[in-house]
């Protein structure tokens, strides 16, 4: 589903050089569980940017469902973007002057769901992860972890194959955790395919797979018993 | 040295009422280090607002070192926060066209520090969280741990008398994490008062203290064993 080879992904020169990723394989079937760890700015971010097609690697091959995702016009990549992936940003990424519904609607009026669909989708989304009594908030009117949850609720709204989720428990308390990790599991088993970043053992537990980043590069990649 | 009594917190009207906060009692003295813990939209973030003076509360009373904060001017008030106060924001807050040295630098500036000792000074608080490496990148060429970082760099640069620090460790890995606790506990050490918000137990166990919001109260309140 997921096929990376051999990806770098360099910025700047000389003195400001930095090699985010050096040498990064990984390959990811449908269906799949995955939890990625590492420290701080080792390149996990990066990473999970190049799988979400958010950016392009520096060298490297990066194919979706078998595409060659750097042959693809911008056009295009946004569209397989919207179909394929949902993303659920380290920083939330919410449009500020919308509300926490009309935030979720959002990867479906690029999909042309048709209308009478959005608000029932939206609704039922910001639901599932505990936010029914807020959906005409704003971003600035909802707590820290209320915000990761409508980056949550708009990474599923449009059922993608894949969900890529950078730190998505990183504001949320314990019970709240268990909730969207289960949330993630049921989405797997419903098909989908998750990949997410956490720095917590416990929030890990719940992957079937563990890949490990250090420096820019893959210290560890292999199968572990989910809790 | 902080004093809050009987604060209340209250959003919106009618449907949209929110009780954020609700009879709120909560006394600091110098010295102390406090975690708060609670669940997601608890009242943690609106908590450490009004003790950090960057909010009111809509009842109660508030002294910080014996004044009562609402009686001031806001520039009185400005003047106040800046000595007195060092804030580490949930979303960090930092400015995205400036440097992480210069970041960093601002609280100083507003307290006419002179010039030739605010980029020593700042550089020595981006070395003591790690990123003396990182002195010239933006906000947006760091990692959200590394981010991260330079808002508690931001928030310790001008010795305030108390850190209020809102979930500091949350998109740190478990080694860089203990190398900000240990950080935060050679600052108590060196005579500050810190009180941060934290969901993760293991995070808690750093602080002699422990506070639990619940619903906008204050469940429990009392001494603990720190690590
Ligand atoms: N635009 C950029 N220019 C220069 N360096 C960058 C840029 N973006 C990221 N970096 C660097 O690349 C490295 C990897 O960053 P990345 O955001 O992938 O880390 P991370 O593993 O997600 O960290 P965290 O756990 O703190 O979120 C960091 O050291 C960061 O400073
Ligand atoms: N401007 C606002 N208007 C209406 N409701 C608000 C506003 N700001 C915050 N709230 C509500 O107040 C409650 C408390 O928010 P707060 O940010 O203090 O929670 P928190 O404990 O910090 O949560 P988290 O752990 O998720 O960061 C939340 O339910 C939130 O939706
Ligand atoms: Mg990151
Ligand atoms: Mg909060």
């Amino acid at each position: 589903l997921l096929d990376a080879s051999h990806l770098w992904k360099v910025y700047g020169e000389g003195d400001a050089r930095v090699e985010a990723l050096r040498d990064v394989c990984l390959s990811v079937e449908a269906g799949e569980f995955v939890a990625i760890m590492g420290p701080s700015g080792s390149g996990k971010s990066t990473l999970m940017n190049l799988l979400g097609c958010l950016d392009k690697p520096t060298r490297g091959t990066y194919r979706v469902e078998g595409e060659d995702v750097s042959r693809l016009s911008a056009t295009d990549l946004a569209h397989r973007r919207n179909r394929t992936l949902g993303f659920v940003f380290q920083a939330f990424n919410l449009l500020p002057r919308t509300s926490a519904l009309a935030n979720v609607q959002l990867p479906m009026l690029y999909a042309g769901v048709p209308s009478k669909e959005l608000e029932r989708r939206a609704r039922a989304a910001l639901e599932r992860v505990g936010l029914g009594d807020r959906l005409s908030h704003l971003p600035s009117e909802l707590s820290g972890g209320q915000q990761q949850r409508v980056a949550i609720a708009r990474a599923i709204v449009n059922r993608p194959k894949v969900i890529l989720a950078d730190e998505p428990t990183g504001n949320l308390d314990s019970k709240t955790s268990a909730q969207i990790l289960e949330l993630f599991q049921q989405l797997r088993d419903e098909g989908l395919t998750i990949l997410y970043v956490t720095h917590e053992p416990d929030v890990a537990e719940y992957a079937s797979r563990l890949v490990v980043v250090k420096d820019g590069r893959i210290a560890q990649d292999g199968p572990q018993t989910p809790k």
